[in-house]
Parts: structure tokens; sequence; C-alpha cells
């Protein structure tokens, strides 16, 4: 299995629409 | 054209920005009390200068890497065929085939963990947890430590000072739950339901299934919050007071308040140690800048329900799209998103042609030994005081969602004058 972790995720607004099924990127989220 | 190609295609930064500060600096994106985000916690790094003062000494950035590879170790020890088992109970064809959860004494789950704060109780205590979004269970260090209690920075919670404390019995739907929360049958004493969970270092908790109040702001209140009382726990889960779990199952914290929050949450990991970040509970701000990709599904049994898994359909280096089959990646079972592993790991061929790709684009610089986990090393230390200029890399998963990685998660600064491509490759293809 590949992992994508956290380092890669820096900065990244990572959003969990679980309910949605689906996984959000926005860039400059802190 | 090509300038503004070589724009998009290259970060330009100072070798000493991939370097943590001494002194705290906070994120302007976390605003406490404001009544948009009354449901977003501040998130800094358990062993940063954001963090509480620490009783005992960071871990290094190998002991980290170490810890990293245990807890990668894990995950694919729970994904394997072999722990798949049928709804009839049964193991299925696999069950000869034996797997080897990784046993080694002084690494944790992971060390590269993040941290929030939540107040647990009435009145609320604070207590600092480890977030993560690889297990489901909440769990703190529960008063008296009827066996085992390691040092923690907060005070360790105590029942009997919660007015809104109590246990939950085994005959409850909660107490069932616990089976694929944790990967253990619950145990029950005394009519009250025991759990038990264990982490793939052998670190572990055990205590009483308990209901409480979670307080996450002053207007971000949960009572009756479902949560592992630890009477013992034992690993290296640093000063830390537990762990905060955001995966799928039934118990986790995205589940409990799905009502309020409609398992809708999001986070941000600062760029560095000395910097935070924030984890915010439903919807809290405008997603319009917000690319989605669709879950994938996963088609590894029953362990893998705590699991995120997308699909990569590509990966560009410097803007150059890398040859990769599909077939790499689905041979690889898939991937997963997860907060509590510091490195991306990938199949063997994928990251065989993202490293090449990046030497490819780095060899104006001086390489330096492999360090760890980590191939891809460069020595900076002639470029201390100018600019030093790096490929982008980008991921595009399913549905063309395309990420731009931050310049903070492509090189990882190892000391003083040398950093490495922060990218490791799976030994296995087909793990």
């Amino acid at each position: 299995v590949a992992i994508f972790g956290n380092t890669q995720q820096k900065t990244l607004e990572v959003v969990y629409d679980v309910a949605g099924g689906r996984l959000g990127f926005g860039a400059g989220g802190c | 054209d090509e300038e503004d190609d070589d724009l998009h295609h290259f970060h330009t930064l100072h070798f000493t920005s991939l370097f943590p500060q001494s002194l705290c600096t906070p994120s302007s994106s976390f605003t406490p009390g404001s009544k948009q985000r009354s449901s977003t916690l501040q998130v800094v790094h358990r062993h940063g200068p954001c963090s509480v003062p620490h009783l005992t000494t960071p871990p290094s950035l190998a002991e980290i890497l170490a810890a990293d590879e245990s807890r990668v170790e894990s995950i694919q020890a729970k994904l394997a065929p072999s722990y798949e088992i049928t709804r009839a109970g049964k193991r299925n064809k696999y069950k000869d085939r034996k797997v080897d959860l990784p046993v080694q004494p002084g690494r944790s789950l992971g060390s590269g963990n993040y941290i929030v704060r939540v107040g647990l109780g009435t009145p609320p205590k604070t207590l600092s947890l480890i977030f993560d979004t690889g297990s489901d269970l909440t769990w703190t260090q529960c008063q008296p430590c009827a066996r085992s209690c390691y040092q923690q920075q907060d005070p360790i919670f105590n029942p009997s000072s919660s007015s809104s404390y109590s246990n939950v019995s085994c005959a409850s739907s909660q107490c069932s739950q616990l089976s694929s929360a944790t990967g253990n049958t619950p145990g029950c004493s005394t009519k009250t339901c025991v759990y038990g969970i264990q982490y793939g270092d052998q670190s572990f908790s055990v205590g009483f299934l308990s209901k409480d109040t979670l307080t996450i702001s002053k207007s971000a209140v949960f009572q009756n919050f479902f949560f592992g009382c630890g009477q013992n726990n034992q690993g290296l889960f640093g000063n830390t007071a537990g762990l905060i779990g955001l995966g799928r199952d039934q118990l986790s914290v995205v589940s409990q308040t799905a009502g309020t929050y409609g398992k809708y949450f999001s986070y941000c990991l600062p760029s560095s140690s000395s910097s935070t970040g924030h984890l915010s509970l439903g919807r809290s701000r405008a997603s319009g800048s917000v690319i989605f990709t669709p879950f994938a599904s996963s088609s590894q049994g029953a362990a893998s329900n705590s699991f995120y898994f997308v699909d990569i359909d590509g990966i560009s280096v410097g803007g150059r799209a890398l040859s990769i089959s599909q077939s790499v990646f689905q041979a690889a079972g898939g991937t997963i998103v997860d907060s509590g592993t510091v490195i991306t790991r990938l199949p063997p061929a994928a990251y065989s042609a993202l490293s090449t790709e990046f030497q490819q684009q780095m060899k104006k610089y001086p390489v330096a030994p492999a360090y760890s986990i980590l191939d891809t090393c460069y020595d900076f230390s002639n470029y201390t005081n100018t600019k030093i200029v790096i490929p982008t890399i980008s991921f595009t998963f399913r549905g063309n969602a395309k990420v731009n990685l931050d310049a903070s998660g492509i090189l990882i600064a190892i000391n003083g004058k040398q950093a490495c491509l922060a990218f490791a490759g799976n030994s296995d293809s087909s793990t």
C-alpha cells in the first residue's frame, strides 16, 4: 500500500468529506 | 512563457528555511474564539517549540524515521490479505499465511505526529492528544492507573473528579463496536466494557470504555462522548495524554460528531515544527479553492475500514509527468492518506521514477550519502547564504485533482548542510 504522508501534506488544507465520499486539497491552508 | 513555466515548475528558497525556528511562530490561519472557527483546534508538532515544554529529550530525526518505518510496517501488516476475515467470521483461504507484526522495542507508533488540545469531563480538563486519521478509538490515560501509566505533561484524567463521567456496559452497542475500531474483541469486567488497543510496535492501551463530555471549544461541546479510559498504558507516546482517532469507524470522533458536523473535517499541518496549523470539524471555511478526489474503495478487507483510500493517477517533477503505469499503483493495493506517517511511501517503480527524475533536475547540486530510509540526498553546505532552486512535485489524484506540494513537502533537512528528497519506496511492489 502506498501512503501519502504528513510531510507531503504540509501547508495544504486537507479536507475529508466522509459523507460525500471525497478528499480535498487546497493550497495555502496555513 | 518559458519564464512563466519556470516560475511554476521550480521552488526557489533559502536552504535555511527548511529548518524550524527555535521559537514558536503561530500561524495566522488559526483564530481562537472566532465564531466561524468555533470547532477549530490548534495543531502543533509534538516535538516543536509550539508544544508544551518537554519532560524528555525529543527524538532525533533518525529515531523519528525509524518510528515512521514501524508505523508503515504496521499499516501494511493490517492490510495484508491474510488479515481478511469472511463475514461468517472464518479466516479466508490465506489463513495459513503468517503475518509478522513488527516487534521492535524502542520504536513508537510514530514519532512524527501532531497534537491538539481538547477538554474532557465536567469541568473540562485539558488534554494534549495525538491526532491520527489512521485509527479510530480516542483514549487517554486515566486515574487510578490500575496497572501502568507513562509520564505525561498534563495531569492524568481523573474520572472521579468529573460529574459527567460514566462507564459503558458490556451489553451496549458501543462495546460491540470496539471490535472493528480496535481490531480486538472487547472484554467485560463487572459488567463494564473493557477495550484493548495495540499498535504495531507493541505499544498499547487497555482500560474501560467510558463516556464523558468532550469540549472542543466553548461553543462545541459533546456530551456522552465515548472514549477509552486507559488503566494500563505502555509505549512511547511521548508526553501526550493519549490519542484522538479520526478514522472512519463508528467510534471515531468523526462518526460520533456526525450529527453536528456531517462527517466533514479538515486540517492544515504547518510547514515546520515551529509554526502551528489547525484541525477543524465541520465546514469551517469556503471550499472554493479546494479540489476534490473521490475516496477509493478498498479491496483489503475489514481491517481497512479505518483508512482513507485514494487513487493516484500520476506524479510530475518540475512539470514533467513521470512514466508510471497505473498497474504500479493497483498492484500495490491502493494508496491511503495518513496524518501519522511522516514520509510518503510509493511502490518501488513509482519511487524509482520519481527519484531518477528529481536527481536529473537537481544535478547541479552535489549529492550526499543516504540517511535512514532517505536515499536521494544533497550537500548544500556551499549554499547556506544563497537560494537553491528545486523542482516542484505534483500528485494527480483520480478526477484530475492535481496537488502541488509545498517546498517543505519535497526536501527534508537532515542537518546544517544536508537535505534529502522526502519520499521513500516500499520494498515490495505488492505491498
